[in-house]
């Protein structure tokens, strides 16, 4: 057994720019050559309803497994393209004219809106970590594994209330 | 700030 396929079930937490646990579905394939193990991997993040991020990537990476025993930690990285939408919600004062029938004629007021703001990136990124493989070189196989990603583009910054015009 | 953060993840494989 030297080739692994499956599904994961995990999420991201991104630092920047608003911190957030998001969700979601991983698909993965390893190739194990003892020392090092070669991987390909697509995350889905942001599945769950109440999220503010929607991320796609598709990576490919290399660890060091230490030992060839059943249990084996490895540590490695790699890079990904990605792709992620990020939906802020954004405040402005907008002038509304409504019909008054007090004095048969219209007014305007001024009502605060809310409406969500989508910024959507794509770019490639690096990623390190590392994790624990149970049952190597087995049938079956599971994985426990962390990481962390540094994307080379930048998300929008919750502005919270902006002017009429610029919304 | 760039976008970055953790991942973490639980995979189950089948291995042949």
């Amino acid at each position: 057994v030297n080739s692994y396929f499956g599904i994961g079930i995990g999420g991201m937490v991104p630092l920047a720019p608003e911190i957030e646990m998001a969700p979601g579905l991983n698909l993965f394939g390893i190739y194990d050559t003892q020392s090092i193990l070669f991987g390909i991997d697509c995350n889905l993040w942001g599945m769950s309803s109440d999220s503010r991020y929607s991320y796609a990537d598709f990576g490919i990476s290399a660890y060091y497994a230490f030992g060839r025993k059943f249990i084996a930690p490895y540590i490695g990285g790699g890079l990904s393209f990605s792709a992620v939408d990020y939906e802020t919600e954004v405040s402005y004062v907008a002038e509304r004219e409504y019909y008054d029938y007090d004095i048969q004629g219209y007014r305007t007021s001024e009502e605060t809106e809310y409406n969500t703001y989508v910024d959507d990136k794509s770019g490639i990124g690096a990623f390190i970590g590392g994790g624990v493989m149970l049952n190597r070189a087995s049938s079956i196989i599971l994985l426990a594994e962390v990481k962390y990603f540094v994307s080379f583009f930048k998300l929008a910054e919750p502005k919270g209330t902006v002017t009429y015009e610029q919304w | 700030k760039l976008f970055q953060g953790f991942m973490f993840n639980l995979k189950l494989g089948y291995g042949f």
